[in-house]
This record gives C-alpha cells, sequence and structure tokens, in this order.
C-alpha cells in the first residue's frame, strides 16, 4: 500500500 | 490534488464554519450533539499527529490547524460557552459503544503496527462513525433547525466527494488505500437516508421534521 500517499489527504 | 478532493475538503471546511457560526450567532448550541463534536475533536486530534513529524504542504498544515482549532472551538462553545443551551437529555447516545469497538479494530486491521499508524487508523474508523450521536439525537427529538442540516449536508457531502476523489487517484495515480476507502464508504452510507431527507424536505423549503 502507498501509505506515505495517503498522509497528504486530510 | 484534483477538483473532488479540492472541493472535498472545502465541504467539510464548509460544514465546520457553519455550525460554529451557527452556535456563536443563536448564541445556542440546541439540537447539537456534543458528543459527536468531541468525537470529531478526537478524529482530529488523532490524525493529525503527523503535523509533528512531517510537513506535506502549506495547505495541509494550514487546513489540519484550522479543522483541529474549529473543533475544539466547537467543543467549548458547546461545554462550556453555551453550556446552558446544550439539551444533554436528547444527547444519550452511548459513545462508549464507538469508541471501544474503533478502538479494538484500528489495533486488529491497519497498515502497520505503530503508535503513530494506530492513531490514525482510529481516527478513520472514529469518523466514520462519529456523527451517529448527532444523528441519534435528531431521531430522538424528531427534527432538526435548517441550519443544521445545512452542516450536514456539508459534512456528508464532503466524504461522498472523498470517493470519487479515491476513484480519481485509482484511475489516474494507480493509488488506493483499502482502509480510508471502506471507512468512507461506510461514512457516506451513513448519511443516505439524511441526503433523501435533505432534498425531499429542506431544499423544497420545509423543516426536517421526522414522522413521529
Amino acid at each position: 500500500c502507498h501509505r506515505t500517499n495517503v498522509k497528504d489527504e486530510l | 490534488m484534483n477538483i473532488f478532493r479540492l472541493t472535498g475538503d472545502l465541504s467539510h471546511l464548509a460544514a465546520i464554519i457553519i455550525l460554529l457560526l451557527k452556535i456563536w450567532k443563536s448564541r445556542s448550541c440546541a439540537g447539537i450533539s456534543g458528543k459527536s463534536q468531541i468525537l470529531f475533536a478526537l478524529v482530529f486530534t488523532t490524525r493529525y499527529l503527523d503535523l509533528f513529524t512531517s510537513f506535506i504542504s502549506l495547505y495541509n498544515t494550514c487546513m489540519k490547524l484550522i479543522y483541529i482549532g474549529c473543533a475544539y472551538a466547537t467543543v467549548y462553545l458547546i461545554y462550556a460557552k453555551f453550556r446552558a443551551t446544550y439539551d444533554g437529555n436528547h444527547d444519550s447516545f452511548r459513545v462508549e459503544f464507538l469508541v471501544v469497538p474503533v478502538g479494538g479494530l484500528s489495533v486488529l486491521i491497519n497498515h502497520d503496527f505503530s503508535p503513530l499508524e494506530i492513531l490514525w487508523t482510529f481516527s478513520i474508523y472514529l469518523e466514520s462513525v462519529a456523527i451517529l450521536p448527532q444523528l441519534f439525537m435528531i431521531s430522538k427529538t424528531g427534527e432538526a433547525e435548517t441550519i443544521t442540516t445545512h452542516y450536514l449536508f456539508c459534512l456528508g457531502l464532503y466524504r461522498a466527494l472523498y470517493l470519487f476523489n479515491w476513484i480519481w487517484r485509482f484511475y489516474f495515480e494507480g493509488f488506493f488505500d483499502m482502509i480510508a476507502i471502506v471507512a468512507g464508504v461506510v461514512q457516506t452510507v451513513l448519511y443516505c437516508d439524511f441526503f433523501y431527507l435533505y432534498v425531499t424536505k429542506v431544499l423544497k423549503g420545509k423543516k426536517l421534521s421526522l414522522p413521529a
């Protein structure tokens, strides 16, 4: 999973 | 950042501001579930701990700070400043029935068994059900002020727009996060009944009241 990407969402 | 994500964030922001202004202007929090607002404050607190560990963008940081600040301001208005107008008798949803299972689930099903990641997962799961005390309150009293329904509509619309954002990101970026998507679907589904009432009643100029 691309976990680091999700952190850019609020 | 795509159009669904941006409008989703703005819809979320609008919901938060609408609620704050409603309470501030009317000097009353009647009809508002303080429990739901405490849960949202908890959601933002546990999700945005990465403010201390990583910087993503100025937009990201500002929005997080605004969301957290507004969430605590709302809780303060309900439980301190306008406490006398808080309708605690109708706000009787047992939040431990949400927080305990959600806590357990976030320990069991997460992307990585680390404190920050578990707290992030907890916030995602909790957000999906945090509105239940508010919906429960409305079902108990059988009615909601029109401004409260605008708040709920914006809040539901925000997660629905995020679903489109995730579809977009899956097709154009090959990105998906199953935890966020499943929780987001659950969260949006919880609003469906309300969306129906909003469109059939509130948008036609009628007050939202449920049949006795």
